[in-house]
């Protein structure tokens, strides 16, 4: 038997969201430690990493591990029905075929249940090596949407370079070329707002704005976000999931031919 | 011109 109740159901809201254009169908791995899902999308360019920590939930039971195989349409049209303060309950039999969301109203006057069944999806899980990065830039999540949304105006591919002066976002296309610079910062009030930067070493890598527009879906997770950064290796973009845990995208980088 | 890289180059399928 596998339960586990959420008194935010938003957060699960916010995490169809954040990877339901990368990927149509994904299998959430539920064991006694927590949700996990780790896909890659259909082009093998990115991959989301999501992990939901069970001492998270509110309450969390699963008697034996369990993959769930779900169609991330439909996995969010239930969850549009669920109400952003609606304490959110998901059930599924052992070996079961379908799953149960239960959403209930924060009064209790309104309870609902949606039953979605499952799919079988092959899994292809990929050993993602732990690497020592040689540059972890952590700035405002919703500064970092900005440059993307901002820079992919100029061109396909956005160049970022992280030296200790600070990191730079640069592109450059038809219409001429941008540079956006952000300095670390010297002394904040608040924590959410800082630009800090860790560098080994410096590193320049160039990635495709799409993908980067995808991974900022999750900007309403997380007033930060982690950047990590080493020579031809995938970038990591990182939101923090409140108490609960994080979802990560991967992103192979473009190389000049 | 840049090539996109693929992520199987750089994750191996356990």
């Amino acid at each position: 038997m596998f339960e586990a109740r959420l008194v935010q159901s938003s957060i699960f809201k916010k995490v169809l969201e954040a990877i339901k254009e990368l990927l149509n169908e994904a299998t959430f791995d539920c064991s006694d430690s927590g949700i996990q899902l780790q896909a890659m999308d259909s082009s093998h360019v990115s991959l989301v990493s999501l992990n939901l920590r069970s001492d998270g939930f509110d309450q969390y039971r699963c008697d034996r591990n369990l993959s769930m195989g779900i169609n991330l349409a439909s996995m969010t049209k239930i969850m549009k029905c669920a109400g952003n303060d609606d304490i959110m309950t998901m059930k599924a039999q052992d070996n079961a075929d379908s799953v149960t969301f239960m959403f209930e109203s924060p009064n209790q006057e309104k309870m609902s249940d949606y039953e979605m069944k499952l799919m079988n999806l092959d899994q292809e899980h990929l050993g993602i090596p732990e690497t020592d990065y040689s540059c972890v830039i952590k700035l405002p999540s919703a500064e970092f949407a900005r440059i993307c949304r901002d820079l992919s105006q100029f061109g396909e591919s956005v160049v970022i370079s992280c030296t200790k002066e600070g990191v730079k976002f640069s592109a450059a296309g038809d219409i001429g070329s941008a540079n956006i610079k952000l300095a670390q910062t010297a002394n904040v009030d608040k924590e959410d707002e800082a630009v800090s930067i860790e560098m080994q070493e410096k590193v320049s890598l160039t990635f495709a704005c799409r993908y980067l527009n995808y991974f900022t879906k999750a900007t309403p997770l997380s007033p930060q976000v982690c950047l990590s950064m080493s020579a031809e290796v995938p970038l990591v973009v990182e939101y923090k999931i409140g108490e609960i845990g994080h979802i990560r995208y991967y992103l192979a980088p473009k190389i000049e031919e | 011109s840049s090539k996109q890289m693929k992520l199987d180059s750089f994750f191996n399928k356990k």
